[in-house]
């Protein structure tokens, strides 16, 4: 009984009854192991970053599984072609082959103190990572920030961006804080920014208690610190499409426990 | 029973590989009742059609399956059921009250990516390694 049901054009299409269609939904939300169908809060019906680099990433995909990607795309054409798509880098190509599924999670929380304790500029950043599915772990998690071009006030400048780990939070003074990396940028440059925060997600999903997000600052070659907008960092009030996120590559893990008999 | 041309006709199609996509009825491998015959069975699932085009991103839908049909003796030349199969459907003929006929279930099947939101507006990408069902036969 084999087939080639990649005819698409010559495949049955007809409409459901509403029961077969109940039916249906019913069956494939227990195949995909989902409770119920979700709801997503999306606004004004645009997708922002997240969902169009996780398109990307389903593309590359998608075109080893031949499936169906055209209507999707449509979707997104029109929006892609006026925004800078964010493109998968070959080192997350290399994660997706090894994946069993991808998580994009969105920023649930954005300060921009301008005026902290000792003056520092910085944003935080804070991800949701309690609903990860059972026996999931993560190979690979990256935290991805999109910087524009700065005004003429840097335009010759390097900045020294640093991304922290929040390790304890004070109510009276700064947090503790472990440096993750810093990296030196030009003022003049706009693109995304990557960053390797695999260890500190893992750590994140074995201790929710830990989970205190990320901070972010940045510092002119004089040392002098600068608010991350200044610095062109894109935050919650920029485009849709340039919104900081994090993405994590997960792997059903090999370790099964027996159960006793 | 089913005269010349008819049997003319199955020899023809025995000999060229199973489509599905030529519809429903065509094919009988195992069965003497032509239409109820084990095979696969194609339904195109629209997400749109089901109204989860707002938390599922892509695909648009995919190429369902199932397989569907009887499994019953004699099987024709190509004996494509299992062996156990054969043996069921013997056993079955001997003992029909007590021992069920071989059913009629997937023996490939693919993989499909779907991405789609969850309640919390974040994106997932997940490998369904066993959605797809590629080809049936009676085991």
């Amino acid at each position: 009984l084999e087939g080639n049901s990649d005819s698409q054009p010559g495949f049955v299409h007809r409409r459901l009854r509403t029961h077969e269609r109940r039916e249906m939904q019913k069956e494939i939300l227990s195949v995909l192991g989902l409770p119920h169908r979700p709801r997503p809060h999306l606004s004004n019906g645009k997708y922002n970053s997240a969902p169009l680099f996780m398109l990307d990433l389903y593309k590359t995909i998608s075109s080893e599984e031949k499936s169906q990607v055209e209507g999707a795309l449509e979707r997104y054409q029109s929006i892609a072609a006026t925004q800078i798509p964010p493109l998968a880098t070959h080192q997350e190509t290399a994660f997706l082959n090894d994946a069993d599924m991808v998580m994009s999670f969105v920023n649930l929380v954005e300060h921009d103190r301008e005026l902290s304790l000792d003056r520092r500029h910085h944003k935080e950043f804070k991800f949701n990572l309690s609903q990860i599915p059972e026996g999931e772990a993560i190979t690979a998690a990256e935290f991805r920030l999109y910087k524009e071009c700065v005004s003429q006030v840097f335009r010759n400048d390097t900045f020294l961006l640093k991304v922290y780990q929040v390790v304890k939070e004070h109510p009276d003074r700064e947090a503790d804080l472990f440096l993750l990396e810093s990296r030196r940028l030009w003022a003049a440059e706009e693109g995304w920014l990557e960053f390797d925060i695999t260890a500190t997600s893992n750590l994140w999903v074995m201790s929710p208690m830990h989970n205190l997000g990320l901070q972010v600052s940045v510092e002119t070659s004089s040392g002098q610190t600068i608010s991350c907008t200044d610095a062109g960092l894109v935050g919650r009030d920029g485009a849709l499409e340039k919104q900081p996120f994090m993405v994590a590559f997960f792997k059903v893990s090999e370790v099964h426990i027996r159960s006793t008999r | 029973s089913t005269g010349g041309k008819r049997r003319h006709q199955n020899r023809n199609r025995s000999t060229q590989p199973q489509d599905g996509s030529r519809g429903p009825g065509l094919t009988d491998y195992n069965s003497s009742n032509q239409k109820t015959a084990c095979k696969r069975h194609e339904l195109y699932v629209s997400f749109r059609e089901l109204g989860w085009q707002d938390w599922i991103i892509a695909p648009e839908g995919y190429a369902a399956n199932y397989c569907d049909g009887e499994c019953s003796f004699p099987l024709n030349g190509h004996m494509n059921a299992t062996n156990h199969a054969i043996v069921q459907t013997l056993v079955h003929l001997m003992n029909p009250e007590n021992v069920p006929k071989p059913c009629c279930a997937p023996t490939k099947l693919n993989a499909i990516s779907v991405l789609f939101f969850d309640d919390n507006s974040n994106v997932i990408l997940k490998k369904y390694k066993n959605m797809v069902v590629r080809a049936c036969g009676c085991h």
